[in-house]
């Protein structure tokens, strides 16, 4: 469903350009849970970005179940993005002024789906991630790691059919960690929801099927994770 | 020099009241390096931002070097901070429009440190964290794990008495994690730096002196490090 031909991303320019992604091929099927590993600055948010259509690619082509993105006009992307893809982001990008669960909402809200049946859907999710009773908290008002879940709870609310997450774990403890990677894992094994997750703890990639290494924007290696 | 008597934070009112910290005693001398553990939401960050004088307890005194900070007024609390604490936040809270550099060099600026001294001290605590090179781009230009060093970078050059970091190493990988801990492990050797670290990795916390477990707002252990 995903798949990147010669994928280059480079910013700035001349002497300053730094090159993100350097020339990548990629292909991730339906139902793969696909863990993104990799140093510091070694081009993983940028692969998950362009995945996610927030980003284009400077040369090669992005195919999203065989439609070529970067032929896409904007509105199409973002039409693309609210019918197929939930996103954590790594500094996840709550609206401040907004409580946890209409922060939640929003994508349904952008979706049309009534007030009655979106109550519904946040209460469930909020509840899969241990938010409970944390409903009308302003984001200011939440720990690191309840914000993280927040932003979890969002990226699952549309059940979408791929799932983008940008170290989802960072801000949560072991527990919660692991709680977190078993809901992702019934998710993918139930619904076939398809999962690309940076991360950078290697208990956390051992829930997936499959671990690709970055390295200076390269992809260093990429094999499937050997069942302990 | 850092002293919680009877220290509780509560949030909020009546039905809707969160007690964050519930009477905490906790007593940490010069020199050590202490890591803060627990689940997400059991207080680790509350806690740290009293130690910081960023927050007021709710109840109980806090004593830094023996001075009672519920009785300073709020400049007083701003001079304190500036002349002993440095702060790495769990969000980073970088200053947005502001260059890497600028950012490292703001403290300094606080501090009246002419110009000349000012980049030389930039520079070598730039180098420290590893980011030669990226001066002067701006925190959208860098990945999660360098705006992570640009704030660990900017919390060290002042060279503070006390060092607080929230989750430093929630964005970066094995290898810069365990290069960051080992820089402060020196530190805290060599120039007797005090550490107070929040962190859920066990790798992490393993390099610390003494570990802190909170749970639901109290102290649930409080015990020495063994060297395995
Ligand atoms: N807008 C930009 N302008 C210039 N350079 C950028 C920009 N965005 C990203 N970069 C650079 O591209 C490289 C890859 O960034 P990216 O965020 O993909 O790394 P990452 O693997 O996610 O790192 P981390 O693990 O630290 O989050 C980094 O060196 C970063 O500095
Ligand atoms: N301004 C606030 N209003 C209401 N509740 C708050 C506020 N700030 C924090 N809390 C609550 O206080 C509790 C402790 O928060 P704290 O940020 O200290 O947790 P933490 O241990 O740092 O968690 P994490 O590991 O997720 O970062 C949480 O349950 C949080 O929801
Ligand atoms: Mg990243
Ligand atoms: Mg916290």
């Amino acid at each position: 469903v995903i798949e990147f031909e010669q994928v280059s991303k480079i910013y700035g320019q001349a002497d300053a350009a730094v090159v993100a992604l350097d020339r990548i091929d990629l292909r991730i099927e339906p139902g793969e849970f696909v863990a993104l590993m990799g140093p510091s600055g070694s081009g993983k948010s940028t692969c998950l970005n362009i995945v996610g259509c927030l980003d284009a690619p400077s040369s090669g082509r992005y195919l999203f179940r065989g439609v070529d993105t970067t032929q896409l006009s904007r509105d199409q992307l973002a039409l693309l993005r609210r019918h197929y893809l939930g996103f954590v982001f790594q500094g996840f990008n709550l609206v401040a002024r907004t409580s946890a669960r209409e922060n939640v909402e929003l994508p349904l809200i952008y979706r049309g789906v009534p007030a009655a049946e979106r109550r519904a859907l946040t209460r469930q999710v909020m509840a899969e991630v241990g938010l409970e009773g944390r409903e009308r908290h302003l984001p200011s008002q939440l720990s690191g790691g309840q914000q993280q879940r927040v932003a979890i709870a969002r990226a699952l609310v549309t059940r979408p059919a791929v799932l983008l997450a940008d170290e989802p774990t960072g801000n949560l403890d072991s527990a919660r960690s692991h709680e977190l990677m078993r809901l992702l894992g019934a998710l993918n094994h139930s619904r076939g929801l398809t999962i690309v997750m940076v991360t950078h703890e290697p208990d956390m990639a051992a829930y997936a099927h499959r671990v690709v290494r970055f390295l200076d924007g390269r992809i260093a290696d990429d094999h499937p994770v050997t069942q302990a």
